[in-house]
């Protein structure tokens, strides 16, 4: 994935069923973002893999305080990014399976 | 460690905490 400069990672194990899952953001790089970014420190939030967009939940973050609308889509891409990630792993987990 | 934690309208919770230094990328 692209370094965005904003990394995701999981925050729980994936038994690889539940939709909804926990996921830790935090920004690695200021220098990527275009506004100005208030060291906050790493948000912990839970996303469902089947229902929710990766970008509404970056407006969500805008909303809150966390960032600003001008780096609203450096965090949805990290955000894509992670989710396209879990559910490419997931899928292969199936196939190996079957 | 101290976290926070902001609501946002639409009902999803964010939790802050701290970033594991062990976690912050290499320069």
């Amino acid at each position: 994935a692209e370094d965005t400069g904003v990394r995701v990672e999981l925050n729980e194990d994936d038994d690889g069923k539940k939709s909804s899952i926990a996921l830790k953001l935090w920004v690695e790089d200021t220098k990527k973002l275009k506004g100005k970014y208030k060291e906050t420190g790493a948000i912990e939030f839970s996303f469902d893999l089947v229902n929710e967009v990766p970008e509404v939940v970056a407006q969500e973050m805008v909303e809150s305080g966390f960032f600003l609308d001008c780096d609203v889509k450096t965090v949805g891409k990290s955000i894509r990014d992670r989710v396209a990630l879990i559910k490419w792993k997931r899928e292969r987990t199936v196939s190996a399976g079957n | 460690s101290a976290t926070a934690q902001v609501v946002h309208s639409a009902g999803r919770r964010f939790i802050v905490s701290p970033v594991p230094e062990a976690r912050l990328k290499e320069q």
